[in-house]
């Protein structure tokens, strides 16, 4: 059935007949789509930063994961294992995901709503603050895996062979005017030369903020050197907001759909 | 009980004259039926088309087959006269009154997987099951 090529190159099977829709044919057929979608209406993205930064190009990763898995289903084992070696050798897509889609039955991925940088007390230690709103998640749906995602860019013409003590907390929570309570999630040691996406495991820390969300104060990540100064996450090479786009920090989280949803057939 | 209607039916058919059995061949039913005989329909569904292509990202459509046709019998290879017959009867005794009559609908169906923007610019990749026909039958 599929007469379309799943690896981009979308070209339609010669063997269908090309025919327009006229308007009220194509709102109807609209309308029937989005049934079967399961979407009350079309979404209207604001893409103000373009359409592709980095967390649809890693969901286009997982996209493109799951059809070429479909595919070597197909074809042969073999294939489907070769298609995992790609797959890990990404730099998006880890066998790690795979793994979790192979369960999922849908992923989300936010991006990061707020961001800045410790200025509020100076004698504070430098961290960053990043929040996710996952209020889009269905209600009633348990998170099975949740990441949050940074790109660090190698910073070692200024940190040369110096190691950093990364470290990412749960904002617990929030006071006026001292810091935070934090609950330290972990911490990582990184060589200042290093660079790609790390990826951090907070699953439990996601369906606490889905089964709470007063409780979703975001979280904060500082970073140190190996002489114990805190240094900004900026200088250790972290890419914030003001990063390239494809290697903005985003969050993702995979579930399986409780409800089934039946469409009433027409 | 059935005892009485089958003498009836059994009666019927030793009345009726015998040329149906001796009518239509194999390849007699296919020539007649074949035009509508089950099976399954292409239809492409171009997102792109549609005007979607600023929030799904991808596919670009899918194949949304659908079943459509005639289930005369032979029905398919599993259901020789004599299964045939058992199924006659067994719906016949669950349900006196109806007439089973074979539907053409889908055997196979694979699910597509749809990545796409919601209202909020977060990107959402859904699997939707059995949504390809990928072959039809007659149930």
């Amino acid at each position: 059935g599929s007469n379309y090529s799943l690896d981009g190159n979308n070209e339609v099977h010669p063997g269908f007949i090309q025919r327009r829709l006229r308007t009220h044919a194509k709102r109807e057929m609209q309308r029937e789509i989005l049934s079967i979608l399961g979407l009350p209406h079309r979404p209207r993205p604001h893409l103000s930063h373009g359409k592709f930064n980095s967390a649809p190009l890693f969901m286009l990763d997982l996209y493109n994961t799951i059809s070429s898995d479909e595919k070597s289903q197909v074809q042969s084992m073999l294939d489907g294992y070769q298609s995992m070696l790609t797959t890990q050798s990404s730099p998006l897509a880890t066998y790690q995901e795979t793994a979790f889609l192979n369960d999922a039955d849908m992923v989300m991925s936010f991006v990061n709503l707020v961001e800045y940088d410790s200025e509020l007390f100076p004698q504070q230690r430098h961290h960053k603050e990043f929040k996710f709103n996952l209020s889009q998640i269905p209600k009633g749906e348990a998170v099975t895996a949740a990441e949050f995602r940074l790109y660090k860019e190698c910073v070692s013409h200024t940190f040369h062979n110096d190691t950093f003590l990364l470290k990412v907390y749960q904002v617990v929570k929030e006071h006026s005017d001292r810091e935070a309570d934090l609950f330290l999630l972990e911490s990582r040691r990184l060589w200042a030369a290093e660079e790609g996406w790390l990826e951090f495991d907070i699953t439990a820390t996601s369906n606490l903020w889905l089964l709470s969300p007063v409780h979703n104060l975001g979280l904060q990540v500082s970073m140190e050197t190996s002489s114990g100064q805190s240094i900004s996450v900026k200088e250790a090479g972290l890419v914030g907001r003001d990063g390239a786009l494809e290697k903005q920090p985003f969050m993702v989280a995979f579930f399986r759909i409780s409800e089934v949803y039946i469409r009433t057939a027409r | 009980s059935t005892g009485g209607k089958r003498r009836q039916q059994n009666r019927n058919r030793s009345t009726q004259p015998q040329e149906g059995s001796m009518g239509l061949g194999v390849a007699d039913y296919n020539n007649s039926d074949q035009k509508t005989a089950c099976r399954r329909h292409e239809l492409y569904v171009s997102f792109r088309e549609l005007g979607w292509q600023d929030w799904i990202i991808a596919p670009e459509g899918y194949a949304a087959n659908y079943c459509d046709g005639e289930c005369s019998f032979p029905l398919n290879a599993h259901m020789n006269a004599t299964n045939h017959a058992i199924v006659q009867t067994l719906v016949h005794l669950m349900n006196p009154e109806n007439v089973p009559k074979p539907c053409c609908a889908p055997t196979k169906l694979h699910a597509i997987s749809v990545l796409y923007f919601d209202d909020n610019s977060n990107v959402i990749l859904k699997k939707y099951k059995n949504m390809v026909v990928r072959a039809c039958g007659c149930h």
